[in-house]
């Protein structure tokens, strides 16, 4: 168990490093366990430096970076068994539009191997997108979907009562 | 490989029979507060297998059938049909598109459906290995997940890297 | 102590009452004190129901409608002892445009005894503020603000290097 | 009541003096993720009195003086003024307005001064008793606060609700 852990460990370290550049575009980042010799008792510290700024643990770091170091860092152990798809379910609540933009080009990187299932409330992350679905409560209670026209194709909906 | 349709009837808020096609890019889901998104992703989380009610924010199972609203009364069973479309060939069995569906009653029997044809859960598991399409605790991101791995606490976030391993 | 903790609570109860049904608009809400008969042993149970929905606990609510009722709940405590001032960081992040508006709408009830000051990134409450402080970092690591002329009245800032 | 002035000198990202001033209505901090909004509203927490460094994202209270960037030094000491305007005459002595002032050295050596007198921080709340005025925990709501009351384990919403009382 403990080598498999360590085994892991390593492989969503190197990952992160690779995420971390993809989302920040620069800067740099580190993982470590801290605390113990046995990386089973060992405590998982997180290091992230986005450009300009000094090494700090993630304390340290604003609403924004943290989010966006998180983001990387979710998506690091995602890549150690991807699946198929991914679905992202409003994590970039708390980007600005740049940080957004960001994000979204970090995504592309993936595209060709992994389908994504977005859910946001931020407008240039759905004009990053390549189909949009409206959900709608138009009668009380009761979710009802609004398929909308995106980059020339129609992406049908069906709703029956 | 990717998820080409999702047919939702009876599950949380969609009381009435609802069909989301997908391509193999982007899809993004929109709408306002408490219509239905993430319900959304729930179901496609259910479908798969998900049996931890707290990932699907229930405290029992049956929660996930439609309860009623002002309008209409509370349905008898839940059931979610989720189609893949096999153009890679991952899948490895000759079928080009696989549909997978699970249905659950209010007394709280259930059944698994792999192409209409009733099976186990682990059946539909068997069918995924290797494709990575089983319940992978990575697939779906999310706001609950950006604060377990931020947490001070730093033994929430090492329960994450331990699932992962 | 039991009886100051059943004092406050009972003022807190009464407060998200009045507070929800501002931020809500409609729908209804409750708070109770459970699992124990000794109050301090006891859990808070936060109830919430917006309109159209049932009552259920937290748990059942969406995303946005989480934050609100969150929103509401921790504006009723601060009603308990109010300060001259009340600043709100990014807490309207969760939220879509309707809610956005009855959230601005919600805090003009308490303009006339409350200063605030809102950390945001959302237009719509921007728009619903009196001035707007932008802050920015032209040089790496080192913050200054840019003031914004905003309804008639320019808002003058110095930054003496 | 209210605060009229705000000016920041080497308090976190604040490298050069900044000074910001507030009318009695609804101001908006707005700017790009990580400029220094949060900061500040952190020095607003400080200047008041406030002890607890995580609540001011720090180990240690001299973390809050500018620690360096790519052109600067270090700082040697945070400094932070803020000017209340006393206009409903709740602060009872005879100021139209009351500077409250914070200076923390890098030795740790610190002072508050009121009206640019060096007082103790008790004469600072004294002089704010029954105004609100003090580190009142609600006085700044936050994501981590939303986070907190309404998370599963509801301790941490009993936290939040005992220390009102
Ligand atoms: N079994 C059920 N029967 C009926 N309605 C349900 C059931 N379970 C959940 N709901 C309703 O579904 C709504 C939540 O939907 P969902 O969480 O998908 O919203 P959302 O679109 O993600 O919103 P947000 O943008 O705020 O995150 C809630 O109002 C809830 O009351
Ligand atoms: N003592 C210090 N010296 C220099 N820089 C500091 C110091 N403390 C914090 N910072 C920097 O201030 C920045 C954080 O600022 P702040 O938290 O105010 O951002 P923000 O504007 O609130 O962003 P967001 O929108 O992402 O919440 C961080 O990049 C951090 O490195
Ligand atoms: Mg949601
Ligand atoms: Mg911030």
């Amino acid at each position: 168990a403990r080598r498999q852990f360590t085994e892991v460990f390593t492989q969503i370290r190197e990952n992160y490093k690779k995420t971390y550049k993809l989302f920040f575009e620069q800067g740099e980042c580190d993982l470590r366990l801290e605390g113990s010799a046995d990386p089973l008792e060992a405590d998982v510290e997180i290091f992230s430096r986005p450009k300009g700024k000094q090494m700090k643990s993630l304390r340290a770091l604003s609403g924004g970076e943290k989010a966006l170091t998180a983001i990387s860092l979710l998506f690091a152990i995602y890549l150690v068994k991807p699946s198929p798809y991914c679905i992202l379910d409003e994590v970039d609540a708390p980007l600005d539009d740049t940080n957004v933009k960001r994000f979204t080009r970090a995504l592309e990187h993936f595209t060709a191997k992994t389908q994504f299932i977005i859910v946001t409330h931020n407008k240039l992350t759905m004009n990053a997108c390549d189909y949009l679905y409206g959900v709608t409560m138009q009668e009380e209670g009761v979710s009802s979907i609004v398929s909308v026209k995106f980059r020339g194709e129609e992406v049908e909906t069906v709703n029956q009562s | 490989m990717y998820i080409s349709k999702l047919e939702i009837l009876g599950f949380k808020s969609f009381a009435t029979k609802t069909v989301l096609k997908f391509g193999s890019g982007v899809t993004a889901v929109i709408g306002p507060n408490g219509c239905g998104k993430s319900n959304v992703v729930d179901a496609i989380r259910w479908v798969l297998g998900e049996q931890k009610t707290h990932l699907l924010r229930s405290e029992q199972m049956v929660d996930v059938i439609f309860s009623g609203s002002k309008n209409r009364k509370p349905l008898n069973y839940a059931e979610v049909t989720l189609t893949i479309h096999n153009d890679d060939g991952m899948l490895g069995i000759a079928y080009s598109d696989v549909q997978v569906g699970r249905r659950l009653y209010r007394d709280g029997s259930s059944e698994y459906l792999l192409n209409e044809v009733p099976v186990r859960l682990k059946d539909i598991q068997n069918l995924f290995i290797d494709t990575g399409m089983n319940t992978n605790a990575y697939s779906v991101i999310e706001q609950r997940m950006v604060e377990e791995i931020l947490n001070e606490d730093k033994s929430q976030r090492k329960m994450l890297f331990e699932e992962a391993a």
